[in-house]
């Protein structure tokens, strides 16, 4: 069976996007079968996979909201790229929660796309920097989470929030979540300030044995590649983005939960 | 009456509060007396600004949620410097919304601060990264948004929804809302993403006239004042933030609405 990993940290802007879309390219140029299930309603992760959603696409909105989604294949679609496959999202995703208050249920609605698992190797969700109901929904139905930290203190600080949050959802609604791990972004050796949140979080009882050996360095090529709808690994492959995640992929590969 | 701004961008990490908490402290030191209300539940410029909310603080989750606020001043509270108050966010924020499902009006929470506007000569409101009711409350009570747009293809794209979502709240709910600007952030001339995106926000005639010519260059000190609860114009004013700031603050003050 596949791996549902889910990629959230509510601190925005922390590297959660540039994470599933590369981590998605690299293990599909390992021959692993990759799903990435894109649900932010600002669609980041469609548009980084050069994706942009039209009127009649089948996006996260349609499986959050249908009365019933008979067969989730439908709503995957093809990228550029052979073994990297979508489920886009769109902006009308921002109304989901609103449109399923009060609706029995509403946190199990990615369940609808657990066929997938035995479709893909993995299947990558991205998240909005929020705790929310798309990211709760995205915690019911992974198995594992995978935490992009920012070497910055305040992305460090929503660690707290966040571990609360995955202790909640284990408890309550699904008990089999649990951490892949935390890879540090942003990395800039030559400053203080990411040393010392690269110190906390290697120092923190609750990451023991838990933050990548890789780390995701300062590259301002990931955010070049986002220009053209490409992840980095595509977009230049022999770049420092590019090495520091196919290292991560290593890892995660090595990793089984 | 005080200047009440907005600073907002739903697109995470693009320095919404980093603008927030060095905007105030520089115009504090030109004699403004000013208040920064946290809106964001993971209160960043609360922490930016040195102070960690304590159980019987009054924060904005109270403002939001009390049966009434008979006087609004006994929220703010002082920080170490002078002419720079708080009222502060706590993590209890993130429940604001849920609680006040089906309130009448409850967009409108935060005209309970009203009576403040004769007290400052400027209200900065820091938000989430998203555009749900929190933002909304802000966007009620302020009448000029300012927004940091971080020099990335991703966070230059997220300007389309804040604008049709500024355009909404102009027409239902605050017609007095308006632009004061866009502020280029992270921005690295060397790179080329960064004078793609600066060509692109100059160009663009939604924002002809409204792009600072104040421009916040990538600066990891700015991270790095985080870490010890100051701005950076008070942890190191000769730093490349502390003089962008300092220019932002000239044009701010230049261009009453
Ligand atoms: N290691 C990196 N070095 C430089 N830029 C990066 C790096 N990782 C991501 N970026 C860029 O920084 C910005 C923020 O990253 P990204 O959008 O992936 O974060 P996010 O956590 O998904 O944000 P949000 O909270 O808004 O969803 C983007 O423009 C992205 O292209
Ligand atoms: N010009 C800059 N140069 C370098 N680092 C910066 C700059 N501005 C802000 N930062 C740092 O980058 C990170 C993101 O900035 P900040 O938290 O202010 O953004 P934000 O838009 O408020 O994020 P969020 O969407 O999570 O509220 C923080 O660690 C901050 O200290
Ligand atoms: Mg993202
Ligand atoms: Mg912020």
């Amino acid at each position: 069976k596949g791996r549902a990993i889910a990629v959230v940290n509510e601190k925005g802007g922390v590297g959660k996007t540039a994470t599933v879309i590369n981590l998605a390219a690299v293990l599909s140029r390992r021959g692993q079968k990759i799903l990435v299930v894109d649900m932010d309603p600002q669609f980041n992760a469609t548009r980084g996979l050069g994706i942009e959603p039209s009127e009649d696409t089948c996006t996260t909105y349609t499986v959050m909201v249908a009365d019933e989604v008979p067969d989730p294949k439908a709503c995957v679609m093809a990228t550029k790229w052979p073994g990297l496959s979508l489920i886009p999202a769109c902006v009308d995703l921002a109304g989901a929660e609103a449109e399923l208050t009060g609706e029995e249920g509403r946190e199990n609605r990615l369940h609808r796309l657990a066929p997938l698992l035995d479709e893909f190797d993995f299947i990558l969700l991205d998240t909005p920097p929020s705790l929310s109901l798309l990211t709760v929904c995205v915690f019911s139905f992974a198995r594992e989470v995978l935490i992009p930290c920012q070497t910055h203190p305040f992305a460090y600080a929503a660690l707290d929030d966040l571990l609360d949050t995955i202790g909640m959802v284990k408890e309550e609604i699904n008990p089999d979540l649990g951490l892949c791990g935390v890879v540090p972004t942003f990395y800039d050796h030559r400053t203080r300030v990411s040393r010392q949140v690269m110190e906390k979080l290697s120092a923190d009882p609750r990451f023991a044995g838990k933050v990548f050996g890789a780390v995701i360095r300062y590259n301002i090529t990931i955010a070049e590649s986002a220009a053209y709808g490409k992840p980095v690994v595509f977009f230049r492959g022999g770049s420092a983005g590019a090495g520091d995640y196919g290292r991560l992929a290593d890892e995660v590969l090595a990793r089984r939960p």
